[in-house]
C-alpha cells in the first residue's frame, strides 16, 4: 500500500513560469504550468523542470495555493506581504536551488502550524543583480502578526539563515508604490 | 481541525518513489 497509494497534500498547488517577453504584457508572460497535490506528483514535476538556477536572467517560478494568482492584485495577495530573501550572485550557485526547494517543502509540507492558513505561495526570481526567493502571505495587518512573525523564523530556521542576519517582510501596497527602489521591512526576523 | 503535515524528511524519502 505505501507504494501504491500517493501522499496527499493538504493543498492543491500550482506552479507558474514567467519568462520576460518585452513583446508582450506582464501578465501575458505568466503561465500556469502544472497543479498537483500529492507528495509523488510534487517529485514528479519537480524532479522533471529545470533548477531555478538554470533559468534565464528575467524568469521567475512560483508554486500558489490553487486557485491563488502570483500576482499583488489576487484576492488573496492584495492585503498581504513577503518575506524577502536576497541572494548575491555567488550564491546562486551554491545555495539558490537549495533554498527553494526548502521553501517549497515547508509550504506542501504545512511547516507553519496553524499559520500555514495564511501562506499563500512563494516566487523565486532569477535576475541579473540580484536573485530573489519570497514567501507571500495573506494578510500584513497588525492582528496578523503573530503569524507572519512565525512564518519568519521558521524560514530562517529551514533555510539555516544564521540568527545574525535578518529577513525582512514587506508589504505588497509598499513594494507596489515603491517600484523600481526597496520597499520599507514591516517586520524583520 | 486537523491538517496533514510531512517533515522534510518524509517528503525527501518519498523524492524517487516509483
Amino acid at each position: 500500500p505505501e507504494l501504491l497509494i500517493k501522499h496527499p497534500l493538504q493543498n492543491t498547488w500550482t506552479l507558474w513560469y514567467f519568462e520576460n517577453d518585452k513583446k508582450k504584457s506582464w501578465e501575458e508572460n505568466l503561465r500556469e504550468i502544472a497543479s498537483f497535490s500529492t507528495v509523488e506528483d510534487f517529485w514528479s514535476l519537480y524532479n522533471h523542470i529545470k533548477c531555478a538556477s538554470e533559468l534565464r536572467i528575467g524568469c521567475d517560478y512560483s508554486l500558489f495555493k490553487k486557485g491563488i494568482r502570483p500576482m499583488w492584485e489576487d484576492e488573496s495577495n492584495k492585503q498581504g506581504g513577503r518575506w524577502l530573501i536576497s541572494l548575491d550572485r555567488k550564491q546562486r550557485e551554491t545555495e539558490l536551488d537549495n533554498f527553494w526547494l526548502e521553501i517549497l517543502l515547508c509550504m506542501i509540507g504545512e511547516a507553519f502550524d496553524d499559520h500555514s492558513e495564511d501562506v499563500c505561495g512563494a516566487v523565486v526570481n532569477i535576475r541579473s543583480k540580484a536573485d530573489k526567493i519570497a514567501l507571500w502571505t495573506s494578510d500584513s495587518s497588525s492582528s496578523k502578526s503573530e503569524g507572519v512573525i512565525y512564518i519568519g523564523k521558521k524560514i530562517k530556521e529551514r533555510l539555516k539563515i544564521a540568527p545574525k542576519a535578518t529577513i525582512g517582510y514587506q508589504i505588497h501596497k509598499d513594494t507596489m508604490e515603491k517600484a523600481g527602489s526597496v520597499a520599507k521591512n514591516t517586520y524583520t526576523v | 481541525g486537523t491538517r496533514i503535515v510531512y517533515e522534510r524528511s518524509t517528503l525527501l524519502n518519498l523524492r524517487n518513489s516509483p
